[in-house]
């Protein structure tokens, strides 16, 4: 049809630290097939996963506010696993997307 | 004609 598609909404997921792990793996990264991280696995009993918000699929713009847009992707990794440890927030804020 | 992807897949890490 010619209608037009309609922009994806980003959407802020809080994931709360409530178990032991994330549980979630990520490809992609700047210089990649696949230029922002995307989830491609959630692991159950990972805080991810009690959660409930994230899904499969969704493309990370944004971690606790720091873009993710331009970072290769083991700094996407990095800052993922650094905003779990640290022990100043019992949370993380992800900005996600669906794929368009 | 199809157009090529001439980047690399990326790896994948468990977090």
């Amino acid at each position: 049809t010619g209608s037009p598609v309609p922009a994806p909404t980003a959407t802020l997921v809080r994931v709360v630290k409530n178990a032991n792990t994330l549980g979630i793996a990520i490809e992609g990264g700047a210089n990649t097939r696949q230029p922002l991280p995307r989830i491609v696995t959630i692991q159950k009993g990972g805080s991810a996963h009690n959660c409930g918000q994230l899904k499969v699929g969704h493309i990370i713009l944004e971690v606790n506010g720091i873009s993710l847009r331009g970072r290769e992707h083991k700094d996407a990794a990095r800052i993922i696993a650094e905003a779990f440890k640290t022990k100043e927030k019992d949370h993380i804020d992800f900005l996600v997307v669906e794929p368009g | 004609r199809e157009k090529r992807l001439t980047l690399p897949p990326s790896e994948i890490t468990l977090l």
